[in-house]
């Protein structure tokens, strides 16, 4: 049912 | 100093509930206008932004910013201690290592004082705040709540497509499938029932089932859920608060 993604691939460290 | 008084423990209760089995712990950052919490999960899959503005307290100061890393597990059995109706006050000086947690009964001339080990918390924090909107669903809490609640008995993904005038719901598994379709719809007796949805492009996302279930624990905080969702992003899930809210960024599941 699909691969879980990462908040990491979306979001920059501020 | 910061000092902030609830006028009724049961929404930090709230708070605190909806958020303790995603993340462990986390830093409050306490400013003048309030305080704020961002926390992604161990997993880095669901983040929490809270934001609980200086208006939700009936009385409120902080003189100095401060940041309070807090364990959520033991907060959380501290602060279960008070009545719901108690008055809650958190109280911290500006170098402290605890959180002092006083409970005033409304009724009874009681007042009940614990005092919180401070953690020193290392995250770093997300930019989170620049998301475009493809499409936006507004409808009762406690539907959203029902559907992933039922959409998790078959299968560990649920399917979110939207088009123009209507929200689909769906997951299927071992067992069988399911869907549940959503329509606007404005109930002007009971506005707490509407149900808007505004799109600028279809949507067809899908995100796991446990994450979802770990942010409809804060249903009660809200009647309404908003959920913000742009294809290949993470769906935002927020909670309005009296004054500020409850969000969860949940990054989806992609097709290798």
């Amino acid at each position: 049912t699909g691969t879980q993604g990462r908040l990491d691939k979306f979001f920059v460290v501020k | 100093m910061l000092e902030g008084k609830f006028e009724e423990a049961s929404l930090l209760k709230k708070i605190v509930e909806a958020m303790k089995d995603c993340v462990s712990s986390c830093n409050f950052n306490c400013t003048e206008n309030g305080i704020s919490v961002q926390a992604v999960d161990n997993s880095r899959v669901l983040l929490i932004s809270l934001l609980i503005e200086k208006d939700t307290f009936e009385e409120y100061r902080c003189d100095r910013n401060i940041t309070l890393g807090i364990g959520l597990g033991s907060f959380s059995k501290i602060i279960g201690n008070g009545a719901n109706s108690d008055y809650l006050t958190i109280q911290a000086e500006d170098d402290a290592d605890t959180l002092g947690i006083i409970f005033e009964d409304k009724v009874k001339d009681k007042i009940s004082e614990y005092n919180l080990k401070l953690l020193d918390i290392d995250a770093d924090l997300l930019e989170v705040d620049a998301m475009e909107t493809d499409a936006t669903i507004t409808l009762p809490s406690a539907d959203f709540a029902k559907i992933c609640k039922d959409m998790k008995t078959l299968s560990e993904s649920l399917q979110i497509t939207v088009t123009k005038d209507s929200a689909k719901f769906q997951s299927a598994g071992e067992i069988g499938s399911g869907s549940v379709v959503i329509k606007p719809k404005t109930d002007i007796d009971h506005p707490e029932e509407s149900i808007t949805i505004s799109l600028d492009k279809p949507i067809d996302l899908s995100f796991g089932s446990k994450y979802l279930s770990d942010i409809i624990k804060a249903t009660s905080l809200s009647q309404k859920v908003t959920i913000k969702l742009t294809e290949d992003s993470p769906g935002v899930f927020e909670y309005k608060l009296p004054s500020g809210y409850l969000r969860f960024y949940l990054a989806p599941k992609f097709d290798e």
